[in-house]
């Protein structure tokens, strides 16, 4: 059995080298971790789990890579190689990315790109892995659904000045912003995303048009009172009844307030907050100015 | 305010710049100053001696398009398009900026047709989008588009140069917010005073009422 | 001072704070 284990894992190393992933994946998940000469050696079958899954990985198979990194999830926390559970850590995340989801993968990623310690297990962690974790985390904020949760990593992620030297930076300012993002943004974005990150859902429209489109009509609730169905599919560059299906979904799973008037086409934006309250903000926001002014004229000696 | 902070610096850079720009420098200025997308203060530039001083040169168009900038729409420019120069795309983006915050001095819902003429747009798409990205976006305007209304109601709109003659209404409309507050803080108190002397009468009828209570039950 | 006056105008340009007729009722 020791010379079969040691042949696969030569086999697999070869299988490596050649980037057969998902072969050198399967040679290695030949060897018998549970009842073998290896089953008492839990930090080998936490290595070997954590490399079989981040081989399968390399070919996008988060599938495979799911069985692998959940039988390491129950040996990790025994573990103390520092190395190995940030390999853990990597895949784990990355597997949630692949599986779309996308703000816990942002969290994990954020988690990691924010590592002190950068030599772990004799290997240095360059600024450069952080940045892309921090870019990648980034990324899955912005691919996630529209709603509160996804509005506080933002605004985490925005207010980290690590985040402005990125090349994401100029988007995630805009979503941040609840700006609308125009097409050549997006394009540009979509340049940078990974392949399972543009890959087609059910109703045949990419991840990454579905984030797009709900973040740009959560932005015109802020814009508009109201608007036509013509008109909102104009501003966000698709059909009519597209832009009415995906404002009814977001509605119903209250993401979005506001109510559709099918007769008329149009789609009304509701206020969060009520007259009183409008009032009482436009006050303290007069109130605001006027003290600005008078701070100026202090400022001035006036 | 985060305009006025925002443009503080540019405006005082390009006033550094106006002391030593004379003539076609001075001329070079204007057109710089009136490109730059992040400026739309003009007065302190059109005080400066050496701008004034192009009056009656062969660069006083140059004037004439600063005093546009500082208190002209872009109709203004349109009817008078023949005596100056030909405006950068630059430039004319900047002009219906500063005449949507004009027209915003004079009501807060503004009806998208008169937007449309005043900043020769021909359909409510392209009007919208110049409000949301190069006024909205750009921190000039607050407000909310109103589709079926078709308008554009607007909450905060940043200030543009004061022309002449505008000082009096504003002394006028200060006087009139501090007449009214100095009212409704005068009502404030009447009601509260109202409410204490409510509270008072209320405290003594029920003190009666108590008192009442006790005989009635010593005599049963 | 170009800037506070430009500041004024723009504080005055807010009043009244709001005139909606919902605002009216809701006020009431």
């Amino acid at each position: 059995e020791e010379q079969v284990c040691l042949i696969r894992e030569r086999l697999a190393e070869l299988y490596e080298i050649e980037e057969e992933w998902t072969k050198s994946a399967q040679m290695l998940s030949g060897i018998d971790l549970d009842t073998g000469i290896r089953a008492g050696d839990e930090s080998y079958k936490l290595t070997k789990c954590v490399k079989i899954a981040l081989l399968y990985l390399e070919d996008d198979d988060a599938t495979n890579a799911e069985v692998y990194i959940k039988k390491a999830s129950f040996m990790v926390n025994g573990c103390k190689d520092e190395a190995v559970i940030l390999q853990y850590k990597v895949c784990y995340a990355r597997i949630l990315d692949s599986k779309r989801k996308f703000l816990e993968a942002a969290l994990r990623y954020y988690e990691m790109s924010q590592l002190e310690k950068r030599e772990i297990g004799g290997r240095i962690v360059d600024e450069e892995e952080l940045q892309q974790a921090l870019t990648a985390a980034v990324t899955c904020t912005i691919l996630a659904a529209a709603g509160p949760q996804r509005s506080r990593v933002l605004a985490t992620l925005y207010k980290d000045e690590r985040c402005s030297k990125l090349k994401i930076y100029p988007i995630l300012q805009k979503v941040y912003l609840e700006r609308i993002l125009r097409k050549p943004e997006v394009d540009a974005f979509a340049e940078e995303l990974k392949p399972h990150q543009k890959a087609l859902l059910p109703d045949s429209s990419t991840v990454l048009d579905r984030a797009m489109i709900e973040h740009n009509l959560l932005s015109a609730s802020k814009l508009y009172t109201n608007i036509s169905f013509e008109e909102l599919g104009a501003l966000l560059g698709i059909a009519p009844d597209k832009a009415e299906k995906i404002a009814a979904r977001m509605i119903s799973e209250d993401r979005m307030r506001g109510s559709i008037d099918q007769v008329e086409a149009v789609i009304h934006f509701d206020n969060d907050i009520e007259e009183l309250q409008q009032w009482d903000q436009q006050i303290v926001s007069v109130c605001q100015s006027l003290n600005d002014v008078l701070d100026s004229m202090m400022k001035k000696g006036i | 305010m985060e305009v006025e902070e925002r443009q503080s610096e540019l405006v005082e850079q390009f006033v550094m710049l106006a002391k030593s720009a004379r003539g076609r420098a001075a001329a070079e200025l204007i057109a710089h100053a009136t490109s730059h997308p992040s400026l739309f203060a003009f007065a302190e530039l059109l005080a400066m001696p050496h701008i004034g001083e192009l009056q009656g040169t062969e660069h006083s168009s140059s004037l004439d398009v600063l005093k546009l900038f500082a208190h002209g729409t872009w109709s203004d420019y349109k009817c008078n398009a023949s005596n100056l120069p030909q405006l950068l795309p630059q430039q004319q983006l900047k002009l219906k900026q500063l005449t949507v915050l004009t027209l915003a001095e004079t009501t807060k819902v503004l009806p998208y047709d008169l937007l449309m003429r005043e900043l020769d747009v021909s359909n409510v798409r392209d009007l919208e989008d110049l409000l949301i990205n190069d006024c909205m976006y750009a921190g000039i305007v607050r407000g909310k588009l109103d589709q079926c209304r078709r308008c554009f109601e607007v909450s905060f709109a940043a200030g543009r140069d004061l022309r002449p003659g505008q000082l009096e209404n504003m002394m006028q409309t200060l006087e009139n917010w501090l007449a009214k507050s100095e009212f409704l803080l005068s009502n404030i108190q009447e009601k509260i005073k109202w409410a204490d002397g409510m509270n008072e009468s209320d405290k003594r009828h029920k003190k009666e009422v108590e008192e009442k209570q006790e005989e009635v039950r010593k005599s049963v | 001072e170009h800037a506070l006056l430009r500041q004024v105008s723009s504080l005055v340009r807010r009043l009244p704070a709001i005139d909606s007729p919902k605002f009216q009722d809701d006020f009431l």
